[in-house]
């Protein structure tokens, strides 16, 4: 989902 | 994480380094925006306010400790150590308006409706925006030391670098935030413009200067 595709962004 | 994603975060662990090298190497901090980094600053604690709660991996954590630690250090150096020997009167940006303008954006369309979320936006448009005072303190002073331009080079690869990387998310059928492609196309083109003229005056062994 989207929250846990800003983990895997600096 | 992709390779081009982990090479942009490399070029921007470089640009930090190299300009914290010419602050001590130099013991002078003139030509960099104070305002600038003070933005970079609050663009990695309200983005990694989750730093503690959310652990994905080491590399991500170690990263943002690493981000946010040596911009505030960066910022402590110019506030203290190097105060003399900072250009205020070149640093005149109105960052208000940026400020302003990223908590509008922010609050109309964030990613979710939370403190999070909202913060998380406001960072990623922040971020887009936090080198136009060190951009405008160049376009005043007219010219550059190298290493500030191979720092603002390294920067521009850093953002750069993640247009191809979130291309090969699409392309994987993984999730991309609009928002960041967005704010990460704007950031890319601001520092481009720098970039052309480092192409020509830096690359050829000459002083980084702005056409006249």
């Amino acid at each position: 989902d989207t929250i846990q595709s800003i983990k895997d962004e600096l | 994480m992709s390779l081009f994603s982990g090479l942009g975060d490399l070029a921007h662990l470089a640009a930090i380094f190299l300009l914290l090298q010419k602050m001590r190497k130099s013991r002078s901090c003139s030509g960099i925006s104070l305002k600038s980094h003070l933005l970079f600053l609050l663009v990695y604690i309200t983005r990694y306010l989750n730093l503690f709660w959310s652990f994905k991996s080491l590399y991500f954590f170690s990263m943002r400790i690493i981000f946010i630690c040596s911009e505030s250090y960066i910022c402590y150096l110019i506030l203290q150590n190097l105060r003399p020997t900072y250009d205020k009167r070149l640093d005149t940006f109105r960052s208000g308006y940026l400020l302003g303008g990223c908590a509008i954006l922010a609050l109309i369309y964030p990613i979710k409706y939370s403190v999070f979320g909202i913060l998380w936006t406001f960072s990623i448009w922040l971020e887009s925006v936090a080198i136009l005072p060190q951009l405008f303190m160049l376009q005043r002073s007219g010219e550059a030391e190298t290493i500030t331009a191979h720092y603002l080079l390294a920067m521009c690869l850093y953002r750069g670098l993640y247009i191809p990387h979130w291309i090969y998310r699409l392309a994987i059928r993984q999730h991309v935030m609009l928002v960041s492609v967005f704010a990460g196309i704007i950031q890319t083109v601001l520092y481009a413009d720098f970039a052309i003229v480092y192409r020509r005056t830096v690359l050829q062994g000459k002083k980084f200067r702005l056409p006249a």
